[in-house]
């Protein structure tokens, strides 16, 4: 699953 | 953030620095894999386009630039700056071989099907196999120098403490995300013979030999 839907890794 | 992911950057933006580091004051890019330099450029540029999209953090935002910047400017010091010094015979891996199937995988297995994320999805399984035109380079070399052995564990290290970030944030959040974690175990995998290498060799002053 996702942060919303975006990325919060490097 | 937790501490394994931050020490994880940490140990990335070591390893990039030791690089670059190593080139600019050896003005020497020999026994440097300019094709893995390439892949990770490519990986940093499709994976951070999202910077034009969202944000996360100034932390986020400011790294994605710093991995971006540093690996450009290592290209530019391989590829125009010391090309005299570029080994061609032996950075010969073909990369198109890593390229194309990390293309492929990424618009059968992804999260969405959108550009952004499915360019986000070739980064994840390009980066698991960035490394291997390096290892292949030293393999063929049959040795790296003690520099190179620190840059290469350095970057080994920052995924394998990103899989205990991803272990800690799926006990703490309940968060996971099982492209990036597969991608990011074969990659760890990918280094454990030179991790033994390292730990075995280096770390007691020899020169690291892989079997040619």
């Amino acid at each position: 699953g996702h942060l919303g839907g975006t990325h919060d890794e490097l | 953030m937790n501490i394994f992911r931050l020490t994880g950057d940490l140990a990335h933006l070591i390893a990039i620095i030791i690089l670059l580091h190593k080139i600019w004051k050896s003005r020497s890019c020999a026994g440097i894999s300019g094709k893995s330099q390439v892949l990770f450029a490519l990986v940093y540029t499709t994976r951070y386009l999202d910077l034009v999209t969202s944000y996360v953090s100034i932390y986020n935002t400011f790294m994605k630039f710093v991995f971006l910047a540093t690996s450009y400017a290592t290209i530019y010091l391989i590829y125009v700056k010391f090309k005299a010094t570029y080994d061609h015979n032996h950075d010969t891996f073909r990369i198109e071989f890593l390229i194309l199937p990390s293309l492929a995988l990424a618009l059968l297995i992804n999260h969405y099907f959108n550009f952004l994320e499915v360019l986000w999805t070739f980064s994840i399984y390009l980066e698991s196999v960035a490394i291997l035109p390096q290892l292949f380079m030293v393999s063929k070399t049959g040795e790296a120098e003690s520099i190179t052995s620190h840059y290469l564990f350095a970057l080994g290290s920052y995924r394998a403490l990103y899989i205990l970030n991803w272990i800690y944030r799926y006990a703490t959040e309940g968060h996971y995300d099982l492209i990036a974690i597969v991608a990011g175990v074969v990659q760890t995998v990918l280094y454990c013979d030179f991790f033994y290498l390292y730990i075995t060799k280096v770390l007691k002053g020899k020169k690291l030999q892989l079997p040619a």
